[in-house]
């Protein structure tokens, strides 16, 4: 495992950590997007369907476990929680799960390198995991005011997404055969999506203001 | 290539 796919990893870590702090201790989940927290959920449920039968490290599996637990703790949390639900911002997440999941899945089902159950499920993931901070976006621009917690989250998760395309650079120029398209363009889909949010999260931070996404 | 799918990445 190179540097770059280890630090991506944390960040990725760093992004549930920061969102799970965010809500276990102010008990708030203001301007968290449920649909994108339901999604990463599912993303998850598809691409871990090997836990069980395909071992690679413990590391690999711990992460898994990590990534897994906590994408539907933080959906428990925004749904069932008594306290932190009352500040779910209902009326401005409103994205449709399925104008997602839907083609992402047809996606999956006609691109693929291996039509089998799970190959074709973990493509799918791949898919879904590129689209699937669109509703927290779309909620962020809604929102006036952004929160330290909710932008850091959404930063480490950009940084993720970053040092991960570092990683398949690395790995291409390191690891003989190493090409994976589907996983790179979607990956490459993802970040993008991310720019924009980090012209504005820089910005902010260099202005030493308080970041607000242009409507 | 059956290593090539692999997925060993998170």
């Amino acid at each position: 495992m190179n540097i770059f796919r280890f630090s991506g990893d944390m960040t990725h870590l760093m992004s549930v950590l920061v969102l799970l702090l965010k809500i276990h201790t102010i008990k708030s989940c203001a301007g968290i997007s449920l649909k994108t927290q339901e999604l990463y959920a599912l993303v998850f449920l598809a691409r871990y369907l090997d836990i069980v039968t395909n071992f690679i490290s413990l590391y690999n599996t711990i992460m898994k476990l990590i990534f897994l637990g906590s994408s539907f703790m933080i959906v428990w949390y925004i749904r069932r929680h008594r306290i932190v639900r009352r500040s779910y911002d209902k009326e401005h997440d409103t994205f449709r799960h399925l104008f997602l999941v839907l083609p992402c899945f047809i996606l999956a089902l006609l691109i693929n390198e291996r039509s089998a159950f799970k190959e074709i499920m973990w493509t799918f993931s791949l898919y879904l995991e590129a689209v699937a901070i669109l509703p927290q976006l779309v909620l962020l621009q809604r929102t006036k005011n952004i929160d330290n917690l909710t932008g850091q989250y959404v930063f480490f998760l950009g940084a993720y997404r970053a040092l991960y395309i570092c990683n398949w650079i690395y790995r291409y120029f390191t690891e003989p055969h190493y090409v994976h398209w589907i996983t790179w363009i979607s990956g490459l889909v993802q970040t993008l999506l991310y720019a924009d949010f980090f012209y504005y999260y820089f910005n902010s931070w260099k202005n030493n203001v308080k970041l607000q996404l242009p409507a | 290539d059956e290593g090539k799918l692999d997925h060993d990445e998170l």
